[in-house]
């Protein structure tokens, strides 16, 4: 099933043709924002090493939404693996994600893990939050400490661009991307006990790419 | 590297969000590959906000639970598909099915072999239907099944039966995977290795030239 969106950011990357299996669910759009409570969006915050797409993301939940991760079993963790596994091994809740895409943050030592900790820190401070309810991911060229200076400047324009609708959710899914040809990005709506209940998600990858994630 | 984020509404406890989140994590991102590189950054977090007021689930095994379960495998095999048709280089989407295995996890472990064969992508993107390859890579699962009862076809194209290669169309079998080529579609490769209930499925591309050059000037 392809989703012809005029997706944010398409001028970009287009949206992928998304293969959904068949179910008792309908298409909705609106990737991560579909469901009630979510916010993101996505902007271009000068850390790619060329060209302007974007590439900072957020998604924020309006409540402490319950928080699952699951991450990469190579044993060289990049920074903000190490980090999401601490947080989320302390609290079982969450409120925001912050992505950012050109720099991975991996094999940069004590010093990038620092940077997860000052990144982390500023984004909560902007939506009122405690560091430990934001989250990490990086991706990009490993090996190489994020453009912290031009991530931490573009915070405050990124939370005012936080949006519920598909647009918010179709411009992060572009922010995520690296050497992808298309954003990936869907949604569906369903019934959980006779409710309506929405489930979306974005994701990103092309290469380097054989997960093993636990 | 892959990054997801998945969103709900649904309202579940903790405990069963991250068991749900880890299952349907296995029926689909831990079921793609690409290139057979594990990045150090590969991250799904998934959030539920509980704001659609649906029956609290606090167990796996309720109507509700299987329900939430269904929709975030969907999404995520949805998510994990686009990545796999957007493999660097790719011109096609692999999808690799394996019937008739002792269970799940031996089947998607199987069916994860095949489409991470390098030679056996390579020959998609030769439009070679080279059932040996798909055969051999089966093979090195680490999963034992009788040989004699391997059975390997290319979409509807039956290639091997019973452990013996069967005659086939070979221009037929090309020009099926030459078409999945062009429009960018899908090559179904269906594997069957004996009668028992287990299933799974794992999603590749092909292996293109594109595939070097792209990652020869992509440097750390």
């Amino acid at each position: 099933v392809s989703l012809s969106t005029n997706a944010a950011g398409a001028d970009f990357v287009p949206p992928a043709p998304i293969f959904l299996p068949e179910g008792p669910w309908k298409l909705v759009p609106g990737g991560v924002t579909a469901a009630k409570g979510f916010k993101a969006a996505g902007m271009y915050g000068g850390l790619r090493a060329k060209g302007e797409k974007p590439d900072l993301a957020l998604v924020t939940c309006d409540v402490d939404a319950i928080a699952a991760g699951s991450f990469t079993t190579n044993v060289v963790a990049a920074a903000p693996v190490v980090y999401c596994r601490h947080v989320l091994d302390i609290s079982t809740t969450a409120r925001a994600v912050l992505i950012n895409a050109g720099q991975a943050n991996a094999a940069t030592g004590d010093a990038g893990y620092q940077d997860v900790i000052e990144c982390a820190s500023a984004i909560a401070k902007l939506l009122q939050l405690r560091a430990e309810e934001v989250l990490i991911e990086s991706t990009g060229v490993i090996g190489h400490r994020i453009k912290k200076e031009a991530l931490l400047n573009s915070l405050p324009k990124l939370v005012s661009l936080l949006s519920p609708t598909v647009e918010g959710a179709d411009s992060a899914a572009v922010a995520i991307t690296t050497t992808d040809l298309v954003s990936k990005s869907v949604a569906i709506e369903s019934k959980v006990g006779g409710v309506d209940i929405r489930v979306g998600g974005m994701a990103k990858g092309s290469g380097m790419i054989h997960p093993n994630m636990a | 590297t892959m990054l997801g984020v998945i969103t709900t509404d649904a309202t579940v406890t903790g405990d069963i969000w991250r068991k749900m989140v880890q299952i349907a994590v296995n029926r689909s991102f831990n079921q793609i590959t690409v290139d057979g590189d594990t990045s150090t950054n590969d991250t799904v977090i998934a959030l539920a906000s509980g704001i659609s007021g649906s029956t609290r689930i606090s167990s796996l095994d309720s109507d509700e639970a299987q329900q939430l379960q269904a929709c975030l495998d969907a999404v995520m095999q949805g998510l994990a598909k686009s990545i796999a048709w957007d493999g660097e280089g790719a011109t096609c989407l692999i999808e690799v099915t394996v019937t008739g295995a002792n269970n799940e996890m031996e089947a998607a472990k199987i069916a994860r072999s095949v489409a991470s064969s390098s030679l056996a992508k390579a020959a998609v993107y030769g439009r070679d239907p080279n059932w040996g390859r798909i055969a051999c890579a089966a093979g090195y699962a680490g999963i034992p099944f009788n040989p004699n009862e391997l059975c390997i076809s290319l979409g509807d194209i039956q290639l091997m039966d019973g452990g013996q290669p069967l005659p086939f169309d070979r221009a037929a079998a090309s020009a099926y995977l030459r078409q999945a080529g062009e429009i960018h579609g899908t090559v179904e490769i269906h594997i069957s290795i004996g009668s028992g209930e287990g299933r799974g499925r794992a999603w590749g591309c092909d292996l293109s030239y594109d595939y070097v050059k792209i990652n020869a000037e992509y440097t750390t």
